[in-house]
């Protein structure tokens, strides 16, 4: 799902 | 990780850390925008809450504790020890009409209505127009010192190499989030003409004068 990709960029 | 996001995340911890000195070294927030280090304060406190609930690597964690403490910590230092040198009459862009849209926005345009996801959401579109009130105040007094110059530079060079960082992550993990990369380019394009003028002036030792 790609929204949890961006929380692991700070 | 990849290579550009860990350099972009280098380039944005020496940005915080060069204008903690140039502010600390020449005791004055001369030329600094107040209302974008509030902005970034606002940005970093409503991305960062998932520091509470989520672990994501020892790496991730301490530069969201640095990045918070730097933001806080600048704004400390501008609006009260170092407040004579505040540049009041020329920081005055109403941010307001920046986290307002962004707020909205946030509330119309995001991949779940849930608490956390919104303040990301709104995170990402404030820290998109976030230096706005920086670039505003660089135009109207029409000049920057060359170590502000040099901070805008990375502050700028941080979310492009994060658009690299988004290019690569498409291709190596077929993933990508359209919020962070949209939001993303827009706060690169913002930097653009600031960066035609640092590479054309500041790089051959020229202060940069902004055309009145």
């Amino acid at each position: 799902h790609q929204t949890n990709i961006s929380k692991d960029e700070l | 990780m990849n290579i550009f996001r860990l350099l972009g995340d280098l380039s944005h911890l020496l940005a915080i850390i060069i204008l903690l000195v140039k502010i600390w070294k020449t005791r004055s927030c001369a030329g600094i925008s107040g209302k974008s280090q509030i902005l970034f304060a606002v940005v970093y406190t409503s991305r960062y809450l998932d520091l509470i609930n989520a672990f994501i690597s020892p790496y991730n964690t301490i530069m969201k504790i640095v990045f918070l403490a730097a933001s806080y910590g600048t704004i400390y230092l501008m609006y009260m020890k170092f407040k004579a040198t505040y540049d009041v009459n020329h920081d005055t862009f109403r941010i307001e009409f920046l986290i307002a849209p962004a707020a909205v926005l946030a509330l119309i345009v995001n991949h779940a209505f849930e608490p956390l996801e919104i303040l990301w959401t709104f995170s990402i579109y404030l820290e998109s127009v976030a230096i706005l009130p920086q670039l505003f105040l660089v135009s109207k007094t029409g000049e920057a010192e060359s170590i502000t110059s040099h901070y805008l530079f990375m502050l700028g060079s941080y979310r492009a190499l994060y658009i690299f960082n988004w290019i690569y992550r498409y291709y190596a993990e077929n993933h990508y989030d359209l919020i962070a990369i949209v939001a993303g380019i827009v706060q690169t394009v913002l930097y653009c003409d600031f960066f035609y003028l640092y590479i054309t002036k500041v790089l051959k030792g020229k202060k940069l004068q902004l055309p009145a």
